[in-house]
């Protein structure tokens, strides 16, 4: 066999490997050691989100795309100097003032997701997802490490940048396992571990008690965490049939709606 | 109108020139880009470039670059420079000084932090639209994110998690209280 030569003489199906269990869900690694998964540069991945359960936020060095296999839920992507709107509005917070505090926020874009979609994930953009159903969420996630996107070697990596993925437990499946680096990347600390506690403190304007929090040592979730009272996020409606009864409500209001 | 060709093609840009940064902040100084929107020759190369300026007692925002490779030279001065990997190591923690080279690969974490004297360096991306996304001040990936999702992710209240999304209204370079380089490691 020739250095760096692929050997496809011979392919077979292959299962996950290793599972790295969180508070609230699983991510299953299939082993990219495989030379079926080295010869094609990529590598794959399976969320399995409970209800409520959100994958804290990250970034990866190489584009991934992510397919819906079951559930819903809402995902936001953190791009570079993108303004952030979705915002409630100022007035309407004034005039409620009074009404107690009203949900307040500004933020980039939120993207809503369903069984079936397919959702892209640009190289070195920070992201998140929620699940928002009842129902389990699966996210089957394919790596391109050997995209151009991907400077970095064929190992894809994950930067955390909240929590202490490093909790998750890791459980060994049948073939082997993957790669200790594979795993490695749901078993470390967010980036901010390594900045010096006081400069991170000055960078974000805040105390060092915060700041500690940033790095999330004492963080025992793992990298996919549970929202008993559920997510807050400025947002359009997402349901088919909310937003149906929004446009009969129009139609209503203007009649039906000329073709 | 000439259609710019390799023959007629501007080849020089002058980054040191103030008038031109791209971010400035008077208290803490300024980042100059190159790149192929303001070069075009350089989506030939698929490179480019940037100047940055850090006055004393300055701290250039944790970011880190999205899409290149970034090659660091100090042209002038001293800071204190921390880049984080993957699993939040910090694989260099040092004080960096004129004539010295540093390579910070692509999606690693980096702040920088001058803390006695102005800093001043150049930076070679392996990508000629080169871009940075940071982790805090107002066009950060911090600030992007909902409360709720801060909240959650940091395991503190919402107020704490307002602070840490707002406080800082600078988008790349702050003014530093001078606080943290007491605790210097190096």
């Amino acid at each position: 066999q020739q250095q760096g030569q692929c050997q496809l003489n011979r392919l077979n199906p292959m299962e996950p490997t290793v599972r790295i269990q969180a508070e609230a869900g699983v991510t299953e690694l299939w082993d990219k050691n495989n030379q079926q998964f080295q010869c094609a540069g990529v590598s794959l991945i399976r969320h399995v989100i409970q209800s409520r359960g959100m994958l804290l936020p990250s970034y990866l060095n190489t584009p991934l795309l992510a397919y819906v296999e079951r559930g819903r839920g809402f995902f936001g992507i953190m791009n570079s100097g993108c303004p952030e709107t979705f915002q409630s509005s100022q007035q309407f917070q004034q005039g409620e003032r009074g009404a107690g505090s009203r949900f307040q926020d500004r933020h980039q874009k939120i993207g809503q997701f369903k069984q079936g979609d397919i959702i892209a994930f640009p190289a070195g953009a920070a992201h998140w997802a929620y699940n928002e159903g009842n129902e389990e969420l699966v996210l089957v996630c394919f790596e391109d490490s050997g995209n151009s996107a991907n400077q970095l070697d064929q190992n894809s990596r994950r930067f955390f940048i909240a929590g202490n993925p490093q909790q998750g437990e890791q459980q060994q499946g049948q073939q082997g396992g993957a790669r200790s680096f594979q795993k490695e990347q749901f078993q470390s600390g967010n980036v901010f571990r390594g900045f010096e506690l006081e400069l991170l403190a000055e960078a974000f304007g805040v105390s060092t008690e915060t700041a500690r929090k940033l790095q999330g040592q004492e963080d025992q979730r793992g990298h996919i965490v549970n929202i008993d009272q559920g997510l807050r996020v400025v947002r359009p409606p997402f349901s088919q049939e909310q937003e149906e009864r929004e446009e009969r409500q129009e139609q209503g209001q203007y009649g039906p709606r000329a073709n | 109108g000439i259609e710019e060709t390799i023959c007629s093609a501007k080849l020089r840009q002058n980054i040191d020139n103030p008038a031109r940064a791209d971010v400035y902040n008077p208290q803490a100084g300024r980042f100059t880009t190159v790149n192929s929107l303001t070069l075009p020759i350089l989506s030939f190369l698929r490179l480019s470039a940037a100047k940055g300026v850090l006055y004393r007692n300055s701290i250039m925002a944790p970011h880190w670059w999205t899409n290149a490779h970034s090659v660091l030279y100090v042209t002038r001065g001293e800071a204190r420079i921390q880049i984080v990997d993957h699993r939040g190591q910090a694989v260099l923690d040092d004080r960096v000084r004129q004539g010295q080279v540093v390579i910070v690969p692509q999606n690693f974490a980096v702040v920088k932090h001058a803390e006695n004297e102005i800093f001043e360096w150049v930076v070679f991306n392996t990508n000629d639209n080169a871009m940075i996304n940071t982790l805090s001040g107002r066009t950060s990936a911090i600030r992007g994110l909902p409360v709720d999702v801060i909240a959650n992710s940091y395991q503190i209240s919402r107020e704490e998690a307002r602070r840490l999304k707002f406080n800082r209204e600078e988008t790349l370079l702050f003014t530093s209280s001078g606080r943290s380089s007491q605790y210097g490691r190096v």
